[in-house]
């Protein structure tokens, strides 16, 4: 599955 | 990774330099709200499952950028002023609660990992959404590096969704929200700072 976007929040 | 998401985090440390070297003027309560959204993010991203290396040292990296800022403010009495309406945050919270609940994808506390997006993350992203708004944030190369974190951001979630048929939309749309906060201080920033005439202050 694709890594969720909020994980590449800082 | 791509090359909007790196330079997004490029510009965040730059952000928190400025906020390392200078916090004059930027507002303790403010700088709270970041905390209590950054730190809770990171700690979860980090703890709830191994992502990557760049991902964890980033994360990390963060922490001591936003905290030590805070303890600079509040150990010098000069620098904890405006923002003094406790009355945003409350509501801001609520409004976050709300939305956190009434939008997230998936009713569970935290995930590891996964497509759907549950209540702290819904929560925190929403909070971000709102405490992001930084109106009391006068530092202006402080509110630049932010402003661009997040349109880098936005770039990011584009490239995202065309390479990898991928989008979260709790995530862009809240993130989206929080770029529109940041568009009058980057008029002000282009249109004063760089034209040199002057203080930067709010319209």
């Amino acid at each position: 599955s694709n890594e969720p976007l909020y994980h590449d929040e800082l | 990774m791509n090359v909007f998401r790196l330079c997004g985090d490029v510009s965040a440390f730059s952000c928190l330099c400025v906020c390392l070297c200078v916090c004059a003027g930027i507002s303790g309560k403010s700088q709270v709200a970041v905390c209590l959204w950054c730190s809770p993010h990171g700690i979860l991203t980090c703890s709830t499952g191994f992502i990557s290396i760049y991902n964890t040292v980033m994360k990390v990296g963060c922490l001591p950028g936003v905290g030590i800022p805070l303890q600079f403010i509040y150990s010098t009495c000069a620098f904890r002023n405006s923002y003094d309406s406790g009355m945003h945050f409350i509501s801001g919270g609520s409004c976050c609660s709300v939305a956190g609940l009434s939008f997230l994808e998936k009713l569970t506390p935290s995930t590891p990992t996964g497509g759907n997006t549950p209540i702290l993350w819904t929560f925190s992203i929403y909070l971000e959404s709102v405490t992001g708004e930084a109106e009391s944030y006068h530092q202006r190369h402080y509110l630049f590096f932010l402003g661009l974190y997040r349109a880098l951001y936005l770039a990011n979630w584009v490239w995202r969704y065309h390479t990898e048929s991928f989008f979260d939309q709790i995530a862009v749309v809240s993130g989206v929200v929080q770029t529109i906060f940041y568009c009058d201080f980057f008029y002000l920033y282009f249109t004063r700072v760089l034209r040199g005439s002057g203080k930067m202050s709010l319209p």
